[in-house]
C-alpha cells in the first residue's frame, strides 16, 4: 500500500511580494 | 502570478489512501484535520502553513472541466491563481475537503467533499525562512 507524505496533499502556494 | 497545480487528479485524493503525518502516524486522507495539517507544519524545518482565502472562482477559458481558483495567500494577501480540475479538493480550515464541484470529487474519488466557495480559507504551504 502506497503511503503519500502530508505535504502533497496540500497546494504549494508561494506568495509574491507586490512592492 | 500564477501557480500550477497537478492538472491531473493525484492518487492520494482517493478515499482510503494513507497518508503519513509529519511525527510519522499514519492516517487516511478522509480522516485529516485541520490540526493534523498544522501539527506537521510545525514539526517540518522547511514548510509553513499559511492561510489562503479564496477571492474568486471562474471557469476556465481553455477547458470546461477546469476552474481557476484566486487566492490572497498569507499575511501580505498575495494574489496567486491555481488552474485546477474542477474535482480537486482543498482543504478549509476548520471545515475539511472542499472542491469547485463537490458531487464530481465524491463520484471519482469518494472523498467526501463541501462547496468551495468565496471567503472560505485554505490551508496553503510556503517555505520557511524565505530571506
Amino acid at each position: 500500500v502506497p503511503v503519500f507524505p502530508w505535504h502533497s496533499l496540500v497546494p504549494f502556494l508561494a506568495p509574491t511580494q507586490s512592492d | 502570478s500564477s501557480t500550477v497545480v497537478p492538472t491531473s487528479l493525484p492518487p492520494y485524493f482517493i478515499k482510503g489512501s494513507i497518508i503519513q503525518l509529519a511525527d510519522g502516524e499514519l492516517k487516511r486522507v478522509e480522516d485529516l484535520k485541520t490540526e493534523d495539517f498544522i501539527q506537521s507544519a510545525e514539526i517540518s524545518s522547511d514548510l509553513k502553513i499559511d492561510s489562503s482565502t479564496v477571492e474568486r472562482i471562474e471557469g476556465s477559458i481553455s477547458a470546461s472541466n477546469f476552474a481557476v481558483v484566486q487566492f490572497s495567500v498569507g499575511e501580505h494577501r498575495a494574489q496567486v491563481s491555481v488552474e485546477v480540475l474542477v474535482e480537486y479538493p482543498f482543504f478549509v480550515f476548520g471545515q475539511g475537503w472542499s472542491s469547485c464541484c463537490p458531487d464530481r470529487t465524491t463520484q471519482l474519488l469518494e472523498l467526501p467533499c463541501t462547496k468551495l466557495s468565496v471567503g472560505d480559507v485554505c490551508i496553503s504551504l510556503t517555505l520557511k525562512n524565505l530571506r
